[in-house]
């Protein structure tokens, strides 16, 4: 199936509250996932319970080729395998940045794991550094999440374009779709949700994220939504969201 | 008066909309309000209707020295400045990675204004690279909003930690202040506030500022709260903030 990157600049936009959800989601359908902490907040780890400041290993050492995937990586549900991160992955810009090859060193730690995996979706931090660059070229899709309001409706059309330039001077092939989150169903959100059908034709996922509590208090207990309540709109959404990308990525 | 950073390297927790606001509340008391936009994002010109695609010079050129400050300050209502970003300031930290003094370049290029305004508020990206580190050594207070969000406390620990590390290691003095945002008054965050309040005793700024949809909608109006809709949760949050700072900030 693939390799899924959920990328965008702007902060607080739900990009680990999608990634570890759908991952989640993705999961209950019997697909075997994999979810890849690329931030060094390490928040994936945080929202599934796996204390990173417990972690002797994790991506920082991978990334920097001191010890393989397989072993950082811990079951955390059914079908539900995290590659956890923290804060020493914020050395990995500066320990690679002369170097070549620096982009594609994830897609050559992935690479090998391809085929264990139905998909491996990569979280990633606030900003286009070496890190997201590394999540878009080892990407065959990305999930861009996007809150509708001033500040993070600003940064997408920049961002179509950084990612159609280094997919150019990179060599790498990834579609990427926006999906709309915390989508409070008001008349203004919906507002902007044609105005985003205009701007971006056929690149809006029909599935919209709620803004639904649920997805805060799930974190907040170090769980997924799925597990902490199956019924909540945060869950359904999710659902709907994996049936909607397993639909995009089977006909890549 | 003084300087005063906005920091925190989780995205998405209110910064910008701090930042902005902030400085109009301030300036409604009639005191000379410089804010300076040390975010590549650009969000303060975004939200103060200032289009950063047409700026001819930025901050970006007053760091790199290629023109002064003053000659990009612009007023944007009364008593009240803005010094824009845009997209090029995120080539900063590699220009100046090597270089002596690269912590205090801001310091340098405000330190000849401060007799100018009563305060200057600096708006910071979501990270703790070079831009937010120069931020901190030109301030001489900090204001790090808070979500009550399980990824949004999690960072605040090792801010303070890395904080009261450059402080000596670089030499400032720099107090700071946790202010809580988007707060939904509900039972879940009264119990988060009572729980801060224990882990960081006399850290945690009196005001808070409400969940509140006035913010949004100035911001997609290029406006700041006080000027969009002056008797919303908004305005009156900040208001109350700035007479805090007032009152923190001339007993420093
Ligand atoms: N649909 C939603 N409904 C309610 N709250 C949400 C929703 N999606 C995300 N959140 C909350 O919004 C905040 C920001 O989400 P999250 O941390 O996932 O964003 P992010 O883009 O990963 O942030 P960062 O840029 O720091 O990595 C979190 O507190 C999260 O719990
Ligand atoms: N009190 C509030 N009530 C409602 N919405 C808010 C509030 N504060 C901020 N917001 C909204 O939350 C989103 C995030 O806020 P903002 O962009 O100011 O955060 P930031 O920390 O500056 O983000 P970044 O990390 O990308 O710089 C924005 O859409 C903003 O309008
Ligand atoms: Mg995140
Ligand atoms: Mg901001």
């Amino acid at each position: 199936m693939g390799i899924l990157a959920v990328i965008n600049q702007k902060g607080g936009c739900g990009k680990t509250t999608t990634a570890i959800n759908l991952a989640a989601a993705l999961a209950s359908t019997r697909k075997r996932i994999l979810l890849v902490d690329l931030d060094p907040q390490g928040h994936c780890g945080l929202g599934l319970g796996v204390h990173k400041d417990h972690l002797e290993y994790s991506m920082a050492d991978v990334m920097d080729k001191r010890i393989e995937l397989k072993k950082i990586i811990r079951k955390v549900d059914q079908h539900f395998y995290l590659a956890p991160a923290n804060i020493y992955l914020a050395g990995f810009e500066h320990r690679f940045s002369g170097q070549s090859e620096r982009e594609s060193q994830l897609k050559q730690r992935l690479d090998p794991y391809i085929k264990e995996y139905d998909f491996i979706i990569i979280d990633c931090p606030p900003n286009l550094g070496l890190l997201t660059i590394n999540a878009m070229v080892a990407s065959q899709a990305m999930i861009v999440p996007l809150e509708l309001s001033a500040f993070s409706l600003d940064g997408v059309a920049r961002l179509q374009h950084i990612v159609d330039f280094l997919s150019k001077h990179l060599e790498f092939k990834s579609e990427h779709r926006l999906l709309v989150t915390m989508d409070d169903r008001s008349r203004l959100s919906k507002k902007l949700i044609r105005q985003l059908e205009v701007d971006f034709p056929n690149k809006l996922l029909r599935s919209t994220i709620r803004k639904n509590v649920s997805l805060k208090e799930a974190a907040l207990q170090g769980q997924h939504v799925l597990a902490y309540d199956p019924v909540s709109f945060g869950a359904r959404d999710h659902q709907a969201l994996a049936h909607e990308v397993l639909d995009w990525q089977s006909y890549p």
